[in-house]
C-alpha cells in the first residue's frame, strides 16, 4: 500500500465543478425537475436559487413518492407542486478547503455532498466515484 | 494510517446478503418493478429468475426513459412491457471469494455489484457504502 498523499487532498481538488453539475431551481414545478432527472440520468441533483445558493437536493424517489396515489401514479399533480415542497433541505455540505478524509465520513451515507463556500455559493459536488477512484490509485492490488 | 487488514477481506465478508436485497423477476411487468423501486427507495435493484439466478439490474431511470414520450410520461405502457425488455443485462458480477480490492475497481463505476457463486446463484450485493465504511475504519482522521 503506497504512502497516502490522500491526506493532503481537499474537497475542492476532487469535486465535479458547478458548471458540470445538473441542477434545478427551488421554484421549478416537479414536472420540470423529473424531466431534468430522467434526461440527465441522475438519481438526484442539487437545488439552487437564482443567486446560485445551495438549498438541498431533489431525487426521482422523492418526486415519485409524492405522486404515488392508492392505485396509480398521479402524473397530473406534477405541474401543481414545486421542488421546494418535496426536496430534502437537511443535507450536509462541506467547504472547498475541507479535508478529503472528513468528506469520506459524509460519503458513507450520501452518494454525493455539495461543496459550498462561506457565502453559501455552490462550488460543485464531491461524489463517491471521485473518492473511490482516488482511493483505488493508492491501494494497488 | 493503520496497516490495511483490507487486504484479507472478500466480497462475501462485506456484502448485503440476498435475503435483505430487494429484487424483481425477469418476467414482471414494468409497473410492478417501478412500485418495488419506489416503495424500497432504491435507484436500482437486481433482476433474478425463478431459480434465484442473477440476470442483471433494473433502474428507475431505465423505466422512466422507456415510457417518456414526446409530450408526457406514457404510464399506460407500464403494464405492457416486461422487466426483461428494459433491464441492463451487461453488468459485472464477482464471486463470493473475490478480493475486496478487486471489487473496489468495479465500484468506481457501479453503485453496487452482484455477488454470484460459480453456479450463477445470487448471494447478495456489495455496495459502495459498505466499502467506504470499511475504508473509513482504516484511515483515521
Ligand atoms: N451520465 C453518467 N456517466 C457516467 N457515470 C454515471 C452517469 N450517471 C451515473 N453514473 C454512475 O452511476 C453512479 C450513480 O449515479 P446516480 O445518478 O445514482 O447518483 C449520482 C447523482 O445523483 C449525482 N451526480 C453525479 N454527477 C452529477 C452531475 N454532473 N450533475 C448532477 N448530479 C450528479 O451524484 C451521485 C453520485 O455520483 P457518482 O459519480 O459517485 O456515481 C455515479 C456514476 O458512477
Ligand atoms: N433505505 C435506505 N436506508 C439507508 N440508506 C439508504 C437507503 N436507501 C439508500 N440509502 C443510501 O443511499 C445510497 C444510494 O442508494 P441508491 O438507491 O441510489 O443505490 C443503492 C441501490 O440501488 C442498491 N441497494 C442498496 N441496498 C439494497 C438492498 N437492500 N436491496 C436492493 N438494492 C439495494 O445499491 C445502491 C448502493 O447502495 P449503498 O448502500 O452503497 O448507498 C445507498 C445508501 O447509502
Amino acid at each position: 500500500v503506497k504512502a497516502m498523499p490522500l491526506l493532503q487532498l481537499t474537497a475542492e481538488s476532487l469535486m465535479v465543478s458547478s458548471e458540470k453539475v445538473a441542477h434545478v431551481q427551488l421554484n421549478n414545478p416537479l414536472e420540470h425537475a423529473l424531466l431534468i432527472l430522467v434526461k440527465s440520468g441522475y438519481s438526484s441533483v442539487p437545488v439552487l436559487d437564482m443567486n446560485y445558493q445551495f438549498h438541498g437536493i431533489i431525487s426521482k424517489n422523492a418526486i415519485l413518492n409524492e405522486i404515488l396515489g392508492l392505485e396509480r401514479f398521479e402524473m397530473e399533480r406534477l405541474s401543481e407542486i414545486t421542488v421546494n415542497e418535496v426536496m430534502d433541505h437537511k443535507v450536509p455540505t462541506v467547504l472547498p478547503s475541507e479535508h478529503f478524509l472528513r468528506c469520506l465520513k459524509y460519503l458513507i451515507d450520501h452518494p454525493y455532498i455539495a461543496v459550498v463556500n462561506k457565502n453559501g455559493d455552490f462550488d460543485g459536488i464531491l461524489t463517491r466515484r471521485a473518492v473511490l477512484k482516488e482511493m483505488n490509485k493508492y491501494i494497488h492490488v
